[in-house]
């Protein structure tokens, strides 16, 4: 069938300018589906509008990607200079399965324990790992009665060995990070770079259970009304990788050019979890530029 | 004859609509000489608005126009150029004259919905053109 079609193809060559569609224009002429031949952006168009059917993705999620794009890009799509960044490639993941376990001592309405399984299928080979943050949103329904401060701990599952359904001997990684949000945050960044960057690559599922234990910062008022128990300050995460994408199509900018030549720096050494008022990370990104100038 | 001279003389040299530059610049390079040229286009006018959330809108811009017979350092044209130019001309007018195409690119940031729900910030190689040459 394939050399039928590229045949097809060939055939159909004839008049090919006049009424074929764009994306079929970039089919390669044997017809043969060779993955690394078209730049992803244009495989998915040879694939036609009648291409998979596409999930919709969470609106919360691209929401942020949508105001991460705006920090990054003009609204021609130009690349700004301005960046201090390395990465060309950044992919947010929603968990594509979560399991609630039994609520634990926290703080009421803080998110119980949750096992969360992401399918990673779409970072390719050439995709480098460069920082990896889960990412919360805070539910402003629920009122705060005061800033909240939060532990987080992360216990990843090592992928199970072919064959075996259950995930392997599970390794723990607490982040002893203490960071409070308040009424202002509307996003909570968990870097989780040092624990993902052996995985990703290597691993097409990240199999995580995520544990926060939050303590008030005002000892609590016998007349002060908590949230409701029921409805969780924190939105089950995203996963976000920064990657660096090696390949010849993807825009490499000065900056990774030149640290091309110097080992590349190690993800952010940041603390490992920080609160962002919405838009602070651009101007985060902004100010260390400026810094590292 | 002399209120014809007269009546030529008051005419004005250069036509009111067309400024000095305009009416010089048709004697020094040809009309429609190479250049870069704008082609604005949106996703959904190709139906990939679906898949592709942002830019809104795309200007990949284009290359077009007559390539002069001298087509030296002003294009940063190549030796070639002028001898493929020459073959046209003097010995075999099958040979194609120079083509006006592109010789410098920049990149293009798109954000994409992937068909596992997944969302993609990618930033594309050579994707707008900035500058045109003959070749």
């Amino acid at each position: 069938s394939q050399a039928s079609r590229g045949e097809a193809q060939i055939a159909a060559g004839a008049e090919l300018e006049s009424e074929a569609e764009p994306w079929s224009l970039l089919q390669p002429v044997d017809g043969r589906d060779r993955s690394g031949f078209l730049p992803p952006l244009f495989k998915v168009l040879s694939d036609g509008p009648g291409g998979a059917p596409r999930l919709q993705p969470d609106s919360r999620a691209l929401h942020y990607m949508k105001k991460l794009y705006k920090a990054y890009a003009t609204k021609d799509g130009i690349p700004k200079s301005n960046r201090s960044h390395l990465y060309n490639t950044v992919r947010l993941f929603t968990p594509c399965a979560q399991h609630k376990q039994a609520p634990g001592d926290q703080v009421a309405g803080i998110l119980p324990p949750v096992d969360l399984l992401f399918d990673l299928d779409r970072v390719t080979a050439v995709e480098r790992l460069l920082k990896s943050v889960l990412l919360y949103t805070v539910n402003h329904s629920v009122s705060l009665p005061s800033a909240v401060k939060c532990a987080c701990n992360l216990v990843i599952k090592e992928p199970a060995p072919s064959g075996q359904s259950l995930p392997g001997a599970p390794h723990s990684f607490t982040l002893n990070s203490q960071f409070e949000f308040g009424k202002k945050h509307r996003w909570i960044e968990v870097d989780v770079t040092t624990l993902l960057q052996p995985l990703v690559g290597s691993n097409k599922k990240i199999h995580m259970s995520v544990n926060f234990t939050c303590t008030r910062e005002q000892p609590r008022r016998p007349s002060a009304r908590d949230g409701p128990s029921d409805v969780t300050l924190l939105v089950s995460p995203s996963l976000i990788l920064y990657l660096n994408d090696t390949s010849a199509r993807a825009h490499h900018s000065r900056l990774s050019l030149h640290d091309a030549r110097r080992p590349s720096p190690g993800p952010d050494q940041r603390s490992n979890v920080s609160a962002y008022p919405v838009g602070e990370e651009a101007a985060e990104d902004g100010r260390s530029s400026r810094h590292r100038r | 004859g002399q209120d014809t001279v007269v009546s030529e003389l008051k005419k004005p040299l250069v036509p009111a609509s067309l400024n000095l530059s305009d009416y010089f610049k048709q004697f020094l390079f040809p009309q429609n000489e190479c250049e870069l040229h704008d082609f604005r286009l949106s996703f959904s006018q190709l139906k990939w608005d679906n898949w592709i959330v942002a830019p809104g809108r795309y200007n990949p811009r284009y290359c077009k126009g007559d390539c002069p017979r001298a087509a030296g350092h002003r294009y940063g044209s190549v030796a070639h150029t002028m001898v493929q130019n020459i073959i046209h001309e003097t010995l075999d007018p099958s040979v194609p004259r120079s083509s006006c195409v592109p010789a410098r690119y920049s990149p293009l940031s798109v954000l994409t919905v992937e068909p596992d729900g997944s969302i993609a910030y990618k930033e594309y190689e050579d994707m707008i053109a900035t500058k045109c040459t003959c070749r």
